[in-house]
């Protein structure tokens, strides 16, 4: 789509011989297309409506010279504006000044949590780290055995005490501390946003054992519905960083715009495939190119 | 000049901001709002009706499953996640109740754990289980479940199989092996091949649909987790190019929480 788009700005300006300005008039019709692009890659109606807004005042008065043309000037400006948005931060894991350091995994059902556990214990042993697996959702059929499974597959601890959760993750914590795992990693059950008593036992976790580092785990396939999550989430249990997977996809993942910007939090993982080492370190140029397809 | 006799451009916005925020997508809800620009301002309180009524003509009424062959063999499909194995734990159970003498087969030997927890829902919904727990091979596990359901004289078979994004070829490969490995035992098999979508994904349900259809012919959708915000709005576009009747929406995660489509109330919830 940036091909497209360079072309049609191209003929916009085509009219306007050497120096010109971009007009008011000229960039409207073209940010439609921007418009249709950024709405079909499932960027939030809202997220887009105040996108082009943004970037339309940054492009009227913008001056072409002879060394870009006006369609690479515009393009170049959309792109470094969604690559800001996307990257204006980038995550730090962060450590505990006592371990163990506590990593808490939350999401919707189905995004791809435990897999992200897996992956993210995987990362961690490569940096010398010793993670322990920490499953905690007792109510999905076979979740912990799940864990369990992957545990083994990457040769990784996994602490699994018949209790309820509170109780699973203080047992993990002093498992953790008289085996020196430096670190735990909690998978939570997947939960929806509106539904209180599973919104409440996140908020308790968060408040009894205060994680280094909670991540709000989402599908890089959602839709509009990415920004309602994500607000309620970030609400509630204010998370450190947003993890986007599935994005080994030919999914455009507007949902990763929509999700920084609706809570101001950074990406900082992105799943790229089912098996423990398909982990990536976030690009922004890479997601905002993709996103404008 | 048409412009003092339609509709105020204001509720139009608050129109198409309410489409898209359901997932219906650019096109059609431009089409819709195409239309609704041409109501005129006499008619403006009767607008909510009118494209009420535009959505309904994208979808058919309820739909109609055929029900006369045994077993009858049902493959359920989809990507990653969107709720296939907690969709035939539910479904295993409506058919029960319906008086079905139901098997469930776990043909997804990838997934860590997969034949534990379709066997969990086994047990819940009291229906025969299959399944190999060491298996690595999805076809033999549909070709020994298909000669069980016909050697047990079962009404209904419910293959599992392993999510699959479908964009990795080898994986629907994988899966149009299965559907010629099933046909060995039962020739007109599976009759019905249904794509489990979840709500919650955006314009890629579109593209999932079209190449699931493309290697493994789609007849049937499921729509799960509508029990939460997302509206799904995206399956009346899937309808629209492809025909593919809408089953079942699921609406929560245990044993009942799955529903008959009901185009109507669907629409209706669509907009609220
Ligand atoms: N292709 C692909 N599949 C993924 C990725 N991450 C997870 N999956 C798959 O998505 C499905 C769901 O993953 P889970 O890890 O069970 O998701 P979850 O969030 O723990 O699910 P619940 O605990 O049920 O809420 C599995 O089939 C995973 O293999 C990814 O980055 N790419
Ligand atoms: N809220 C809600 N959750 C659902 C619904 N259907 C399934 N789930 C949940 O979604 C998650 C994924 O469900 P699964 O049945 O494991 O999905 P799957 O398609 O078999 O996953 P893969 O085999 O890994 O591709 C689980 O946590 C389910 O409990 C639904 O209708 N509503
Ligand atoms: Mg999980
Ligand atoms: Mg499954």
């Amino acid at each position: 789509m940036l091909e497209q788009l360079q072309n049609s700005f191209g003929k916009i300006v085509k009219t306007l011989r050497g120096e010109g300005k971009i007009t008011e008039s000229n960039i409207r019709d073209r940010m439609r297309d921007v418009r249709r692009a950024l709405l079909e890659a499932d960027v939030n109606y809202k997220v887009v409506k105040d996108f082009i807004k943004t970037t339309e005042e940054k492009a009227i008065g913008v001056k072409i010279t002879k060394s870009l043309s006006p369609g690479q000037v515009i393009v170049k400006i959309i792109n470094d504006e969604l690559t800001a948005l996307l990257g204006k931060q980038k995550y730090n894991l962060k450590t505990a000044s006592t371990p163990p350091t506590i990593i808490l995994l939350t999401g919707l059902q189905g995004c791809g949590k435990t897999t992200f556990a897996a992956k993210l214990a995987n990362h961690l042993k490569k940096q010398n780290h010793k993670p322990l697996l920490v499953p905690v959702d007792i109510y999905r059929p076979a979740a912990v055995q799940q864990l369990e499974i992957l545990g083994k597959q990457i040769d990784t601890d996994v602490y699994s005490e018949k209790k309820k959760v509170l109780k699973r993750i203080k047992g993990a914590v002093s498992f953790a501390r008289e085996n020196n795992h430096d670190t735990i990693i909690v998978d939570t059950a997947g939960r929806l946003h509106i539904d209180d008593k599973m919104m409440k036992e996140l908020v308790s976790i968060k408040k009894t054992f205060s994680p280094d580092n909670t991540f709000f785990v989402a599908d890089g396939l959602t839709g509009q519905d990415a920004v309602n999550t994500a607000k309620v989430f970030d609400e509630q249990i204010n998370f450190d960083g947003i993890v986007l997977t599935k994005m080994d996809s030919d999914a455009r993942g507007g949902a990763a715009l929509s999700v920084v910007k609706a809570t101001g939090k950074p990406i900082a993982f992105i799943g790229i495939g089912e098996k423990p080492e398909d982990l990536e370190i976030f690009h922004p140029d890479r997601i905002a190119n993709r996103i404008l397809g | 000049f048409g412009k003092f006799f339609t509709v105020d451009e204001t509720i139009l916005d608050d129109i198409e901001a309410a489409l898209l925020s359901a997932d219906i997508g650019v096109d059609l809800t431009e089409e819709l709002i195409k239309k609704l620009k041409l109501v005129k301002k006499s008619e403006s309180t009767r607008l909510n009706d009118i494209l009420k009524d535009e959505l309904k003509t994208l979808i058919k009424p309820k739909q109609h499953e055929v029900q006369n062959v045994k077993p009858r063999v049902i493959l359920m499909v989809g990507v990653n996640g969107t709720g296939k194995t907690t969709s035939i734990g539910k479904l295993s159970s409506l058919f029960t109740k319906q008086g079905k003498n139901v098997l469930i087969a776990a043909a997804d030997t990838f997934r860590a754990a997969a034949y534990d927890q379709l066997k969990i829902w086994s047990v819940r919904s009291g229906v025969e289980f299959l399944g190999n727990p060491q298996g690595k091979d999805p076809a033999a596990v549909a070709f020994d479940a298909a000669r069980s359901a016909v050697a047990k004289n079962k009404d209904v078979l419910i293959i599992d199989t392993a999510g699959r994004l479908h964009t990795k070829s080898n994986l629907m490969q994988e899966l149009a092996k299965m559907k010629k490995v099933i046909k060995k035992v039962i020739p007109e098999a599976p009759h019905d091949v249904w794509l489990v979508l979840d709500s919650t994904i955006g314009q890629n349900s579109i593209l999932q649909a079209q190449e699931f259809t493309k290697s493994v012919g789609v007849t049937g959708l499921i729509l799960t987790k509508l029990d939460g915000t997302a509206k799904g709005g995206v399956v009346l576009a899937i309808h629209k190019k492809l025909n593919i009747p809408i089953y079942y929406l699921g609406v929560g995660e245990q044993l009942d929480d799955m529903v008959e489509f009901d185009s109507e109330k669907f629409i209706n919830a669509l907009l609220d």
